[in-house]
């Protein structure tokens, strides 16, 4: 999972 | 998921609510900013577009859509719907889009966590945000009379906002590694924008009277 964290947030 | 995350969500979503029922069922859209409403399509358009990309959980992407679609229609709304249309303040509307686009993208191409498209496009929508409410607030400040709903409206957002920061403090002592300044700062940024109207909007409800923005 190279994705920050925040992404998971709208 | 968090409950801070979970209401903020929420208060997000009644604010959308909130403003779709002014326009759709009364159909006006007075003391309504186009400008603040077009910058959020903006902001969700960029923020969003890893949509087909990147899959988080069905509750995620739904209230992408949500976001998105709603903030479409209030645009559409206020521009090509007759009736809505004709009780826009336009002449009252007239902040610059790109005074408030362009030190964003600016700020985005400098400042971000990694130099890739998504993310650049992320963050710009992250400094977007933070600023786009400028427009309506400075819309009430001439307008001066605000309706209900609108107030309403703003608050609401605003509590999204606030929702949003403690949801960030939760994660940052209960997950490891979670620290977003650039979240984090313009999400902080943007709460604080609204400190004046909800300084009015307490003290009219404490007052029990209608909301009037000082001039």
């Amino acid at each position: 999972q190279d994705q920050p964290q925040n992404h998971d947030e709208l | 998921m968090n409950i801070f995350r979970l209401a903020g969500d929420m208060t997000h979503l009644a604010s959308v609510l909130v403003l779709l029922l002014k326009i759709h069922t009364i159909k006006s859209c007075a003391g309504v900013s186009l400008k603040t409403q077009e910058l959020y399509v903006i902001v969700f358009a960029t923020r969003y577009l890893d949509i087909f990309t990147s899959f988080v959980s069905i509750y995620n992407s739904l209230m992408k859509l949500i976001f998105l679609g709603s903030s479409f229609s209030i645009v559409w709304y206020m521009r090509y719907h007759k009736a809505v249309h004709r009780t826009y303040d336009r002449e009252q509307d007239t902040f610059r889009h790109w005074f408030l686009m362009l030190p964003c993208i600016l700020l985005a191409l400098l400042i971000h966590e990694k130099f890739t498209f998504f993310e650049v496009m992320w963050t710009f929508s992250l400094y977007l945000e933070a600023v786009a409410i400028l427009p309506q607030l400075v819309l009430l400040q001439r307008t001066r009379n605000i309706d209900n709903l609108t107030g309403q409206y703003i608050f609401l957002l605003g509590g999204y906002r606030g929702f949003y920061i403690l949801n960030w403090i939760y994660r940052y002592f209960t997950e490891p590694h979670y620290v977003h300044w650039i979240t984090w700062i313009s999400g902080l940024v943007q709460t604080l924008l609204y400190a004046d109207f909800f300084y009015y909007y307490f003290l009219s409800w404490k007052n029990n009277k209608k909301l009037q923005l000082p001039a």
